[in-house]
């Protein structure tokens, strides 16, 4: 595994968006985690849409049918992927443009841009994480979004930090040290994509610890998938 | 390295009078940059004094923040002026997975090493 590792620096990770005042995270994680397969399998980086998932799917989990992705109202990436393979595949932004809000269903089949082969969970291991997302692409995680709220920069490493997941955001890369005040030595950390616009954060991303002192650090290693994309010429 | 993160959180709950009492000004000032900043307008006085109290006591949880998070840096963000319970509810949105299921599609492991 390299030490260092950044989707950005090879051109699989597309702008940051903004879900606006819409509980659709997933809809961006799901999204962002398939941009990025798509580049692997294609080439080409594709900016995909939200919108689509937001209006059109309402897949539920196949052992519990009252867990259905809903729009604002929440989802699961895991759920999406299912989604996205029945359905055929996702559209392009620039063909179905978010709104930030759930609209009618308005999928166009002869307009799909990007397919999903298949997807897979990560097991809560860092280094099988890192080793996915160096194979696999950008992946697709769940996260406890208590200190984001308040965040501006650095490497979060919260002394106490919620497990339970409220958050879906995308895993772009990882670095071997991280920016820290003198006194604290220097933080392993995982870069990672959010969707609330490049005017929070680090212009829009992420960064919190890793590391074996730091495992699973606000539950981010424990909703992990990756996803990979059908090959189109 | 342990010493400091233990005092550091000891300091935290310490810490918790000092400073804590934002005074009027502070927030007033704080606020009012933050409306410049993030292009905030409010419906009524009502409504501008309501958001500059939820602004204060996000103000007092960023520097709680700062604290229990020491190797990043928080304070004011453009979801300052909502409470916790408005940005979870509006701008999260991960559903839980449901407890019956079995993880599907479990990944290979994958080499490490090499």
């Amino acid at each position: 595994l390299p030490d260092d590792f950044d989707w950005r620096e090879h051109g699989a990770v597309g702008p940051v968006k903004d879900q606006g005042s819409c509980g659709s995270c997933w809809s961006f994680s799901t999204s962002g985690a398939l941009e990025g397969a798509h580049f692997l399998a294609t080439g080409k980086l594709e900016v995909l849409s939200e919108q689509q998932m937001v209006d059109c799917d309402h897949e539920c989990d196949a052992s519990e049918s009252r867990a259905c992705d809903s729009g604002c109202n929440g989802g699961l990436m895991t759920t999406a992927f299912s989604y996205l393979m029945k359905s055929g595949g996702l559209q392009s932004e620039k063909d179905y443009p978010y709104a930030g809000r759930e609209n009618t269903c308005k999928f166009d089949k002869s307009k799909i841009v990007a397919q999903v082969k298949n997807f897979s969970v990560v097991p809560v291991n860092e280094d099988q994480i890192a080793a996915n997302l160096v194979k696999h692409g950008p992946l697709a995680i769940g996260i406890n979004a208590a200190y984001m709220q308040t965040y501006i920069g650095g490497v979060s490493c919260p002394f106490i930090c919620g497990k339970h997941l409220d958050h879906g955001v995308l895993l772009v890369g990882y670095g071997s040290a991280g920016y820290a005040p003198i006194r604290f030595k220097e933080k392993p950390y995982w870069i990672i994509k959010n969707s609330w616009g490049e005017n929070w954060g680090e212009k829009g991303y992420y960064k919190i610890c890793r590391g074996p002192h730091d495992k699973n650090k606000c539950g981010v290693d424990s909703m992990v998938s990756t996803v990979t994309a059908i090959h189109t010429s | 390295e342990e010493d400091p993160l233990i005092q550091q959180v000891v300091g935290g709950g310490e810490g918790e009078g000092e400073g804590d009492e934002l005074g009027e000004l502070d927030a007033e000032a704080h606020f009012a940059s933050f409306e410049r900043r993030f292009g905030r307008t409010y419906r009524d006085a009502g409504e501008r004094a309501h958001r500059m109290s939820v602004f204060a006591a996000n103000l007092r949880r960023a520097r709680r923040h700062q604290r229990l998070d020491p190797t990043a840096t928080h304070g004011v963000t453009k979801f300052s002026d909502l409470t916790p319970d408005e940005f979870r509810d509006r701008f999260l949105g991960l559903r839980r997975p449901s407890s019956l299921g079995a993880a599907p599609h479990e990944a290979p492991i994958l080499p490490t090493d090499g």
